[in-house]
This record gives structure tokens, sequence and C-alpha cells, in this order.
């Protein structure tokens, strides 16, 4: 790390903090991302009246070495990275995914004209891991 | 998917699932395993309009009967009651249904019988079709919903006397259909800004729904007075006002793996001491009527 900062001395000192910030908070790292539409956009719209907007969100990013309890991921999580490195990388590394939902509720008109609201489970995503 | 094979859809749970013979020419990623093939779901419902609607057929879908206004009304607000802005369930709700069926009565009916509507005495003919209520969907509470229109004075005090029966269809005797069973109760309601009047008619009707009844006919006389007999007002003029034809509320429990299933959420917060406990008896109203778990609910969140 030493050498690193000997490295840098063109940051100006004044956001040293941010540079400091790249090595406390890895980048690109799994994380989740927001993602909105809308039904119209699908031209959904006809047949699902609420709601208007919908936001599924979604996981993205690179999964660490060595994944500890940051992501509540299993120890097997390690073991596919061991895998991955030492025996065999045709096996994947750990995947970014989507570890906790919420439901949805939906409000749509059916075929025959009548009207439901039903409650869906797993339609927004809410926390990622990797695994 | 749509464009290889073709998928038959589960009668017993109104689902898509790909008939034995050409599942190996499914998408390898969509196939279950044998054993959990059989008369299991391959797609959520939602989902299965994806694979029903793709992009390039959404403009030969045949076009749906559009839902009545007032009805549609009546869902957009019972949908704001019981989600978020962002459309999440509220989760101080304590109702036990994950699901609500609105049905109107088949057109025809209604059609034959608009002109009895005017008058005070109201004897309309309903016939409902539940073909969408699939098997995995338990019926919770059942209400007729009816609307009075703006003639009728605001706030008045109004006792109603209903007649309900229902129809069987005798196909042996194809002249008319015999009547099954009937009730008759009288109700007392102020008539709201909200024109609203709820009919639980859940025990009348859970004999026919627990069959499995696809179509359920029945015959409602309606006779509203101006007054209120447990105040000693004297019932008088009866009211001249046109009523429309009741539309079928059913509160339904889909115990289906596609559903929201509040209570294992709830039981998983249970486990999981970092969420805050909540108390919920099991004896609360399934739509969540006020009463005393509104309390406890309020002590519950003061506490918190």
């Amino acid at each position: 790390r030493d050498e690193n900062l000997k490295e840098a001395p063109a940051t100006p000192p004044y956001n040293l903090s941010e540079y400091f910030k790249q090595f406390l908070f890895p980048q690109n790292e799994c994380e989740l991302h927001n993602f909105r539409l809308s039904f119209s956009q699908l031209k959904w719209d006809r047949w699902i009246i609420a709601p208007h907007r919908y936001s599924p969100q979604y996981c993205k990013g690179d999964c660490p070495r060595v994944v500890g309890h940051r992501y509540g991921s299993p120890v097997h999580t390690m073991v596919q990275n061991i895998i991955y490195e030492k025996l065999d990388s045709t096996v994947p590394k750990p995947s970014c995914v989507p570890a906790e939902y919420s439901p949805l509720s939906v409000l749509t008109i059916e075929p025959d004209g009548s009207i439901v609201y039903k409650e869906y489970e797993d339609m927004i995503a809410t926390k990622c891991t990797c695994r | 998917p749509h464009s290889r094979g073709r998928v038959v859809s589960d009668k017993t749970s109104g689902l898509l699932v790909a008939p034995e013979d050409n599942i190996s020419e499914l998408n390898p990623l969509l196939r279950l395993p044998k054993g959990m093939r059989r008369g299991y779901a391959l797609l959520p419902p939602l989902l299965k309009v994806l694979s029903d609607r793709g992009p390039q057929n959404w403009e030969s879908e045949a076009p749906r009967l559009q839902p009545d206004s007032r009805a549609l009304r009546y869902m957009k607000r019972l949908y704001k009651m019981s989600a978020t802005k962002e459309g999440i369930p509220k989760a101080n709700k304590s109702h036990l249904y994950n699901t609500v069926r609105l049905f109107t009565p088949c057109s025809e009916c209604k059609h034959r019988h608009g002109d009895l509507m005017k008058g005070d005495v109201h004897s309309v003919d309903l016939l409902f079709n539940l073909d969408r209520v699939t098997a995995l969907e338990h019926l919770l509470k059942s209400v007729l919903l009816y609307s009075f229109d703006t003639s009728v004075p605001i706030s008045s005090s109004i006792t109603c006397m209903c007649h309900l029966s229902v129809k069987e269809h005798d196909f042996s005797s194809q002249v008319c259909p015999s009547i099954s069973h009937a009730i008759a109760f009288s109700l007392h309601f102020e008539v709201r800004k909200r024109k609203w009047v709820e009919l639980d008619v859940t025990s009348f009707l859970q004999p026919l729904i627990a069959t499995k009844r696809r179509n359920i006919h029945m015959a409602v006389n309606f006779t509203c007075l101006m007054g209120d007999p447990q105040q000693n007002t004297k019932l008088e003029n009866p009211i001249n006002m046109a009523l429309v034809p009741p539309s079928l509320l059913l509160y339904l429990n889909d115990t289906s793996e596609q559903a929201y299933h509040r209570w294992n959420s709830l039981r998983h917060r249970r486990k999981n001491p970092m969420w805050p406990r909540q108390r919920n008896s099991l004896l609360v109203d399934p739509t969540g009527g006020k009463g005393k778990e509104n309390s406890q609910g309020k002590r519950a969140s003061r506490r918190r």
C-alpha cells in the first residue's frame, strides 16, 4: 500500500477520502440495482390496471473471492470459488443473484371481464447475494 | 416456446403444463424433473402471460370484455386500501385473503331484466360464471355488492328486506329451473357518500362454491323503505330507486406457490429477530375488518 501511495502524487490532497474509499468499498461488486418499468411500455396496461409502475430491481456485479458474512453466502460459495480457481475453471464462479424478494399486488382484468386483485410472491428483488 | 409444440392448460390448476409427449422439445431450462411435472405449474400466472402473449401476437388477441366502470372503481379503491403506492401488499393489513375476484352478472341476464329495476320492489335474476376461480383458490368470504344511484338522499336511514334464492338447473325439465334453497334477511344501513352496500352471503354460497360450481344462478328480491325499525321510526314511503344488479365479490386464499402467503413471511420474520414482532390472531376477519386486532396492532406499534 505504501508504494501505491507514493505512485499517486498527482491526486490533489483534498479528495484523498475518495482515493481511499476505492479500497474500502470495492468497485463493481455485487449489489442491487434499480430498474423501474411501466406496464404501458409493454402494452400490458390494457389488462393490468394497477400498479402503473413496477420496480423489479436486479442484481449485478462481481463476487469477491472470499465471500464473507457480508453477503450471507453459504460456505459452499467459497468452496465453489476454490473449485473454479484450483481444480476446474469450467465450473463457473459464484454469481450475483437476488437473495430476498418482496411481493407485489396486481389488479388485472380477466378475459371474461371479471376483475381480480392478487398478491404475488417474490416479485421485487430487495437483497443480493453471491452463490 | 409457443412456436414449438402445443401446450395444454391443466384444468385443475388452470395453469399451463406441457403435454408429456413433447416435453423433450421444451427448452431444457423450462423442464421440471420428471416427478414434478404431473399437474404442476411450469409458469406462474403472470409469466403465463409472457408465454401466451409475446409482443408479436399481442395485437391478434381476442378483445377482452370490458368490466363495469362501477366495479372497476370499487376494485381500484380496494387496491389502494390493500397495497402501497409501489404496489407492495400493506404489511400492517391483517387480512387473510391474497386474492379478491369481482364478477358482474352475465350480460344477457342483465339485459333481460333491465327494466325490472325501477319502482320500489326489485326482483332480479343473476347468473354468475365463476370459471376464473382456480382449484387452489379457497373461499374465505363472498359478498353481494350493491351500488345506489345518486337519487337516494345521502345519510338517509334505509331498511331493506332481501330475499335471496339459488336456482338449480334441473335438466330433465327444460321449462324452468327449480329453487334449491332460499334465504331471507333484512338489512339496515345508512346511505353514505360511497353508495356501496355489501351483503355478506358467505354462509349462503359456501356449499355451492365448495362443490366447485361454475355457474351460480340466483334470484334476488329487494324491497327498501326509509326509516329504521330499531329507532322505532315508522317504515314509510318505499324508495323508488334504480338499483344496478349487484356484483359478486369473492375473497379467496390462493394456496399456489406463486401467490403471496402473508403468514409465511410473518413466520419468517418471527424466526429472524431482526424484524419487529407482530401479534396477529388467526381469529381476525378475513377482510381485515375493525375489531380487537386493530387495537392490538396499535399497541404493538406503540410499543415498537
